[in-house]
Protein backbone atom coordinates (compact mmCIF):
# COMPACT_ATOMS: atom_id res chain seq x y z
CA UNK A 1 0.00 0.00 0.00
CA UNK A 2 1.03 3.38 -0.04
CA UNK A 3 2.83 5.23 2.66
CA UNK A 4 2.33 8.57 4.31
CA UNK A 5 5.77 10.13 3.31
CA UNK A 6 7.15 13.93 4.92
CA UNK A 7 10.50 14.85 4.36
CA UNK A 8 12.59 17.18 6.78
CA UNK A 9 11.30 20.92 5.29
CA UNK A 10 7.46 19.55 4.71
CA UNK A 11 7.36 18.48 8.62
CA UNK A 12 9.40 22.28 9.80
CA UNK A 13 6.59 23.99 7.10
CA UNK A 14 3.50 22.42 9.04
CA UNK A 15 5.14 23.26 12.32
CA UNK A 16 4.05 27.22 11.86
CA UNK A 17 0.18 25.85 10.45
CA UNK A 18 -1.84 27.51 13.23
CA UNK A 19 -2.97 23.97 13.52
CA UNK A 20 0.06 23.05 15.30
CA UNK A 21 -0.41 25.25 18.16
CA UNK B 1 -0.47 5.99 32.27
CA UNK B 2 -0.65 5.72 28.81
CA UNK B 3 -3.43 7.55 26.63
CA UNK B 4 -3.75 6.38 23.20
CA UNK B 5 -3.73 9.18 20.71
CA UNK B 6 -6.38 10.82 19.27
CA UNK B 7 -7.76 10.76 16.05
CA UNK B 8 -6.42 13.58 13.58
CA UNK B 9 -8.12 16.43 13.64
CA UNK B 10 -9.91 18.45 10.41
CA UNK B 11 -7.33 19.58 8.52
CA UNK B 12 -4.59 18.04 10.08
CA UNK B 13 -1.35 15.92 8.42
CA UNK B 14 -1.71 12.19 9.40
CA UNK B 15 1.23 10.19 10.21
CA UNK B 16 1.66 6.81 9.05
CA UNK B 17 1.87 5.69 12.46
CA UNK B 18 0.58 6.95 15.86
CA UNK B 19 3.47 6.89 18.20
CA UNK B 20 3.67 7.58 22.30
CA UNK B 21 6.42 9.63 23.73
CA UNK B 22 7.89 8.73 27.00
CA UNK B 23 10.26 10.12 29.52
CA UNK B 24 12.76 8.19 32.87
CA UNK B 25 15.52 10.02 34.78
CA UNK B 26 17.56 7.55 36.81
CA UNK B 27 18.67 9.69 40.54
CA UNK B 28 20.11 8.32 43.35
CA UNK B 29 16.49 7.93 45.19
CA UNK B 30 14.93 5.05 42.09
CA UNK B 31 18.11 3.30 41.63
CA UNK B 32 16.45 0.42 42.38
CA UNK B 33 13.19 0.81 41.11
CA UNK B 34 12.56 -1.49 37.92
CA UNK B 35 13.35 0.23 34.79
CA UNK B 36 9.56 0.05 33.69
CA UNK B 37 8.52 1.38 36.50
CA UNK B 38 10.30 4.37 35.88
CA UNK B 39 9.09 4.89 32.40
CA UNK B 40 6.98 8.08 32.55
CA UNK B 41 4.55 8.44 29.61
CA UNK B 42 4.01 11.93 28.54
CA UNK B 43 1.54 12.02 25.39
CA UNK B 44 1.01 9.97 22.15
CA UNK B 45 -0.56 11.56 18.86
CA UNK B 46 -1.56 10.77 15.41
CA UNK B 47 -0.37 13.57 13.34
CA UNK B 48 2.26 15.90 12.24
CA UNK B 49 0.35 19.15 14.04
CA UNK B 50 -0.56 16.50 17.57
CA UNK B 51 3.46 16.34 17.65
CA UNK B 52 4.47 19.48 16.66
CA UNK B 53 1.82 21.13 19.63
CA UNK B 54 3.57 18.02 22.36
CA UNK B 55 7.23 18.59 21.16
CA UNK B 56 6.66 22.63 22.12
CA UNK B 57 6.03 21.94 25.28
CA UNK B 58 9.05 19.94 26.21
CA UNK B 59 12.64 20.74 27.34
CA UNK B 60 15.09 20.25 24.61
CA UNK B 61 17.69 17.27 25.84
CA UNK B 62 20.28 19.06 25.07
CA UNK B 63 19.08 21.40 27.83
CA UNK B 64 18.11 18.35 30.12
CA UNK B 65 21.45 17.81 32.94
CA UNK B 66 21.49 14.15 35.05
CA UNK B 67 20.50 10.76 33.83
CA UNK B 68 18.08 11.55 31.33
CA UNK B 69 16.13 9.68 28.63
CA UNK B 70 13.30 10.27 25.74
CA UNK B 71 11.45 7.64 24.61
CA UNK B 72 9.49 8.06 21.32
CA UNK B 73 8.12 4.61 19.85
CA UNK B 74 5.12 3.74 17.79
CA UNK B 75 1.90 2.97 19.61
CA UNK B 76 1.50 -0.47 21.02
CA UNK B 77 5.67 -0.86 21.12
CA UNK B 78 6.88 -0.42 24.59
CA UNK B 79 10.01 1.61 24.76
CA UNK B 80 12.06 -2.20 26.24
CA UNK B 81 14.57 -5.16 25.13
CA UNK B 82 11.49 -7.12 26.27
CA UNK B 83 9.11 -6.07 24.10
CA UNK B 84 8.15 -8.51 21.53
CA UNK B 85 8.45 -6.11 18.71
CA UNK B 86 12.19 -5.05 19.81
CA UNK B 87 13.38 -8.54 21.33
CA UNK B 88 14.39 -10.20 18.30
CA UNK B 89 16.18 -7.05 16.92
CA UNK B 90 18.17 -4.25 17.98
CA UNK B 91 19.47 -0.52 18.03
CA UNK B 92 22.09 1.64 16.06
CA UNK B 93 24.20 3.54 18.87
CA UNK B 94 25.23 6.35 17.89
CA UNK B 95 28.03 8.70 20.60
CA UNK B 96 27.26 12.48 20.55
CA UNK B 97 29.61 15.12 22.15
CA UNK B 98 27.98 17.20 24.64
CA UNK B 99 25.64 20.44 22.47
CA UNK B 100 24.81 17.95 19.60
CA UNK B 101 21.52 15.93 21.38
CA UNK B 102 18.85 18.33 20.62
CA UNK B 103 19.92 19.09 16.47
CA UNK B 104 20.48 15.12 16.18
CA UNK B 105 17.19 13.93 18.20
CA UNK B 106 14.83 16.54 16.18
CA UNK B 107 16.63 15.52 13.30
CA UNK B 108 16.11 11.78 13.80
CA UNK B 109 12.11 11.77 15.00
CA UNK B 110 11.33 14.07 12.06
CA UNK B 111 13.14 11.21 9.79
CA UNK B 112 10.93 9.04 11.62
CA UNK B 113 8.11 10.22 11.72
CA UNK B 114 8.45 11.52 8.20
CA UNK B 115 9.17 7.71 7.09
CA UNK B 116 12.26 8.47 5.25
CA UNK B 117 13.94 4.88 6.66
CA UNK B 118 12.29 3.11 4.02
CA UNK B 119 11.90 -0.06 6.10
CA UNK B 120 8.91 -0.83 6.02
CA UNK B 121 7.35 -1.94 9.68
CA UNK B 122 11.34 -2.35 11.04
CA UNK B 123 11.53 1.12 12.82
CA UNK B 124 9.93 0.99 16.76
CA UNK B 125 11.64 3.95 18.25
CA UNK B 126 14.12 6.08 19.02
CA UNK B 127 15.95 6.87 22.47
CA UNK B 128 17.70 9.92 23.09
CA UNK B 129 20.02 9.59 26.34
CA UNK B 130 21.61 12.41 28.33
CA UNK B 131 24.31 11.53 30.34
CA UNK B 132 27.19 12.94 32.31
CA UNK B 133 29.88 12.16 28.83
CA UNK B 134 28.63 11.94 26.15
CA UNK B 135 24.80 11.77 25.29
CA UNK B 136 23.58 8.65 23.16
CA UNK B 137 21.10 8.37 20.48
CA UNK B 138 20.02 5.43 19.74
CA UNK B 139 17.34 4.04 17.09
CA UNK B 140 15.62 0.79 17.48
CA UNK B 141 14.46 -1.95 14.81
CA UNK B 142 12.70 -5.02 14.87
CA UNK B 143 14.80 -7.82 12.78
CA UNK B 144 18.52 -8.66 12.72
CA UNK B 145 18.73 -8.54 8.72
CA UNK B 146 21.45 -7.25 7.73
CA UNK B 147 20.62 -5.60 4.63
CA UNK B 148 17.99 -3.83 6.51
CA UNK B 149 20.47 -2.68 9.36
CA UNK B 150 22.75 -1.25 6.69
CA UNK B 151 20.15 0.52 5.28
CA UNK B 152 19.02 2.13 8.41
CA UNK B 153 22.62 3.19 8.82
CA UNK B 154 22.72 4.97 5.34
CA UNK B 155 19.73 6.96 6.33
CA UNK B 156 21.02 8.06 9.65
CA UNK B 157 24.40 9.10 8.16
CA UNK B 158 21.80 11.33 5.24
CA UNK B 159 19.49 12.62 8.04
CA UNK B 160 21.76 13.31 11.07
CA UNK B 161 24.72 14.88 9.18
CA UNK B 162 27.05 14.07 12.20
CA UNK B 163 30.52 14.78 12.78
CA UNK B 164 33.34 13.07 10.79
CA UNK B 165 34.16 10.98 13.90
CA UNK B 166 31.07 9.98 15.38
CA UNK B 167 30.97 6.34 16.82
CA UNK B 168 28.26 4.47 15.19
CA UNK B 169 27.56 1.00 16.53
CA UNK B 170 24.60 -1.62 16.25
CA UNK B 171 24.10 -4.02 19.08
CA UNK B 172 21.45 -6.47 19.32
CA UNK B 173 19.06 -6.20 22.14
CA UNK B 174 20.15 -10.31 22.75
CA UNK B 175 23.77 -8.73 23.11
CA UNK B 176 22.76 -5.70 25.79
CA UNK B 177 21.16 -8.21 27.47
CA UNK B 178 24.27 -10.50 28.25
CA UNK B 179 26.22 -7.04 28.32
CA UNK B 180 27.23 -7.05 32.15
CA UNK B 181 29.09 -3.76 31.91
Amino acid sequence: GTRIVYDRSRLMQLRNSPLAR
Amino acid sequence: TFRPAPKPGEGEHPLQYNYALWFSRRSQSNKTVRYDQNLKFIASFASVEQFWNIYSYIVRPGDMTGHVDYHLFKEGIRPMWEDDANKHGGKWVIRLKKGLASRCWENLILAMLGEQFMVGEEICGAVISIRFQDDILSLWNRSNDQAIISRIRDTLQRVLNLPPNTIMDYKSHTDSLKDTS
